[in-house]
């Protein structure tokens, strides 16, 4: 109660979701050609360990405070993490899509919902083809289900978390067509 | 909207994800 979003957002939601999947489709053969800088390196497919790393970033991955970065030396991604840039989703085939999406998922289950989390979650997403493999139902409905479960330990109301899990949710329910993992309209 | 431009950049799930989060607060 109080936290579920109205149907007129998720109904937004899905419809802009879908915008952005035609025009990833539209734009992904331009970024896959894309030269990617030199730090980039992409794990193999079934390098969990890596990929956590990769996505989620050092700092978080080890649980270890560092000290915050110069601003003149710019951002370590190798510390904080790749964000799920065009040029690196685009270069992903579906079963390593799957395989991310798995290994983040697991992570998400033994640890908080973080932005950088959300971010590659959305992304991934994003890149899911329609219609989905068993294997890919399947973890999708878990997402959905690890999401609702977070929102309602959220105690401090952390709106942009709320926000994110009410999104996840959305659109594993509504655009996947997973509808009893809905919320209900309020 | 930014995401029919052909101008889509590197950034540009990040950005869509970004206005949705945000998007709840204003709903």
């Amino acid at each position: 109660e109080g936290y579920s979003p109205t149907l007129k957002w998720q109904q937004q939601q899905v419809a802009h979701f879908s915008t952005v999947r035609q025009s990833l489709n539209k734009h992904r053969n331009h970024w896959r050609s894309q030269n990617l800088d030199s730090n980039v390196a992409m794990p193999k497919s079934e390098d969990e360990e890596g990929w956590k790393k990769f996505c989620l970033g050092e700092r978080l991955y080890s649980e270890i405070e560092m000290l915050p970065d110069n601003e003149d030396l710019g951002i370590d991604y190798i510390k904080v993490g790749f964000p799920p840039l065009l040029s690196i989703v685009s270069r992903m085939d579906q079963a390593t899509v799957t395989s991310v999406l798995e290994y983040l998922i697991s992570w998400f289950g033994e640890k908080p919902f973080t932005p950088e989390l959300g971010r590659w979650l959305y992304a991934l997403l994003a890149c899911l083809e329609k219609p989905l493999l068993p294997e890919a139902h399947s973890l999708i409905r878990q997402l959905a289900r690890r999401c609702s479960e977070v929102r309602v330990l959220e105690e401090n109301k952390n709106e942009e978390n709320i926000s994110a899990l009410n999104l996840i949710i959305c659109l594993v329910s509504r655009y996947f067509d997973q509808y009893d993992l809905a919320d209900e309209p309020s | 909207q930014s995401e029919d431009s052909d101008v889509w950049d590197d950034k540009a799930l990040i950005k869509a994800y970004d206005k949705a989060v945000a998007s709840f607060k204003d709903a």
